[in-house]
C-alpha cells in the first residue's frame, strides 16, 4: 500500500458524506446503499464512523459527473477512467467523483458502483494506490465474479490502519 | 496497406502509452517529441516503472500484456506521487 504525499489523514475519526447528486443509471436507494456500503467496508477494519447529511458541508462529498466538472480533471466519457478522489482535508479535499458516462450497476453487468466506490472513498481517508492487484486499492478495476464474498486484502487494511490503527471493538 | 496500417497502429499504441504515462506516471510533458517517438530513454524507464508498479513482466517495451493493461478501465487518480 502507500499513502498520499506528506500522508494526510482526518484528524477525527467521525465523517460526514454527502451524496450531492444522483446517476440516471440506478434507482437512489441502491446508490445510497452502494456509498453505505463501500463505507462500511473502512468502517469495519478502523475506529471511523460515518453519518449522511443531505444539506450544507461534508467532509466527504460524493458526485457524478462527465467531462469537465469543476476540478480541472474532467473525465474522458466511457471506459478507461471511472472516478477519482481526492486525499482527506478542507473543500474539495476527501470528495468522490464518479465518471457518469459508465454505467453504473449494482451487479457486475456494468461498472459495479460499490466496487468503485470502496476504492474512491479508500483516496478519500488517504490511501494511495497499491501495487498488490489483489488489493482493492489496486488502480485497475477488477471485476469480481462473488460480489458478496467481497473483503478487503489484508495491504488494504495494513494501509488503512497504519492510518488511522484498528477497531478496538473486533 | 498492411505495412500503413501497422504504422497506424503503432502510433496509436505511442500515443495511448504517452497519455498513460502523464496521467498516472508523471513523465513530464516537455520531454522531446523524438525521445517519445524512439520510445527511448525517460520513455522506457516510464514504461518500465508502470510495468513494475501493475505487475506485469518488466521488459520496457509496450508488448501486448501492456497495452491491454492500459485499455482497462481503471481510477483517475495516479498511481505515482510528487
Amino acid at each position: 500500500f502507500t499513502t498520499f504525499p506528506g500522508m494526510p489523514k482526518w484528524r477525527k475519526t467521525h465523517l460526514t458524506y454527502r451524496i450531492m447528486n444522483y446517476t440516471p443509471d440506478l434507482p437512489r436507494d441502491a446508490v445510497d446503499s452502494a456509498i453505505e456500503k463501500a463505507l462500511n467496508v473502512w468502517k469495519e477494519v478502523t475506529p471511523l464512523t460515518f453519518s449522511r447529511t443531505d444539506e450544507g458541508e461534508a467532509d466527504i462529498k460524493i458526485s457524478f459527473a462527465v467531462r469537465d466538472h469543476g476540478d480541472f480533471n474532467p473525465f474522458d466519457g466511457p471506459g478507461n477512467v471511472l472516478g477519482h478522489a481526492y486525499p482527506p482535508g478542507p473543500g474539495i479535499y476527501g470528495d468522490a467523483h464518479f465518471d457518469d458516462d459508465e454505467q453504473w450497476t449494482s451487479d457486475t453487468s456494468g461498472t459495479n458502483l460499490f466496487l468503485v466506490a470502496a476504492h474512491e472513498l479508500g483516496h478519500s481517508l488517504g490511501l494511495f494506490h497499491s501495487a498488490d492487484p489483489s488489493a482493492l486499492m489496486y488502480p485497475v478495476y477488477n471485476v469480481l465474479a462473488d460480489l458478496a464474498r467481497f473483503h478487503l486484502s489484508q495491504d488494504d487494511v495494513n494501509g488503512i490502519q497504519s492510518l488511522y490503527g484498528g477497531n478496538d471493538s473486533l | 496497406y498492411p505495412v500503413d496500417r501497422a504504422a497506424e497502429d503503432e502510433n496509436n499504441n505511442m500515443e495511448l502509452t504517452q497519455q498513460y504515462l502523464e496521467n498516472y506516471y508523471n513523465l513530464g510533458k516537455d520531454v522531446k517529441p523524438f525521445v517519445r517517438r524512439r520510445n527511448s530513454g525517460p520513455v522506457v524507464e516510464k514504461i518500465r516503472e508502470m510495468q513494475k508498479f501493475l505487475g506485469l513482466e518488466v521488459t520496457g517495451k509496450v508488448d501486448s500484456d501492456t497495452l491491454a493493461m492500459m485499455r482497462r478501465p481503471r481510477c483517475g487518480v495516479p498511481d505515482v506521487g510528487d
